[in-house]
C-alpha cells in the first residue's frame, strides 16, 4: 500500500532561469590608463635624467646644437657614462640627432 | 650643414615612426 510514484524531488527547479543581472562591472578602479610605475617625471617615457638632457639640448638655440661636453658641464651632477647614455637613447628615440659631429646634439622639436 | 639636415630628417623619422 506505498505509493508507488516517486513523488520526491517535488518538481522544483524546473528550468527556472534567472538571469543573475550584474551590476555592470563599471567602476573598476585604478590602472585606467595602464602605465603604472616609473612615475618620476616621466611623462613621456623618459627617464629622469634622459629628460634633463633633453631638456638642455632642446634650450640651446644654437644651429650646432649642444656638445656632449656643455651639458656635462651643465649636469655636473651626471657622469659622462650616464650622459652619453642618455643621449644615445635619445637618439635613437629620434629626439635628438647629431649636428656638426658625434659631440654636438640637437634636439628635433625644438623649432 | 648638409650633414645636420640630413641627420635631423633621419631623426624625425625615427621620431615618428617610434610614437606609433
Amino acid at each position: 500500500s506505498r505509493p508507488q510514484h516517486m513523488s520526491g524531488a517535488g518538481g522544483g527547479m524546473s528550468g527556472k532561469i534567472e538571469p543573475m543581472s550584474r551590476p555592470t562591472m563599471g567602476s573598476m578602479e585604478g590602472n585606467v590608463g595602464g602605465y603604472a610605475g616609473a612615475s618620476d617625471m616621466t611623462n613621456n617615457g623618459l627617464s629622469a635624467n634622459q629628460n634633463q638632457v633633453l631638456c638642455l639640448i632642446r634650450s640651446c638655440p644654437d644651429q650646432q646644437g649642444i656638445s656632449i661636453h656643455e651639458l656635462k658641464k651643465r649636469l655636473g651632477s651626471m657622469s659622462m657614462m650616464v650622459i652619453k647614455q642618455a643621449v644615445e637613447f635619445l637618439s635613437n628615440e629620434g629626439h635628438i640627432f647629431s649636428t656638426i659631429d658625434e659631440d654636438h646634439y640637437k634636439s628635433t622639436d625644438s623649432d | 650643414l648638409d650633414r645636420i639636415a640630413r641627420n635631423k630628417k633621419a631623426a624625425l623619422e625615427r621620431l615618428t615612426s617610434a610614437q606609433t
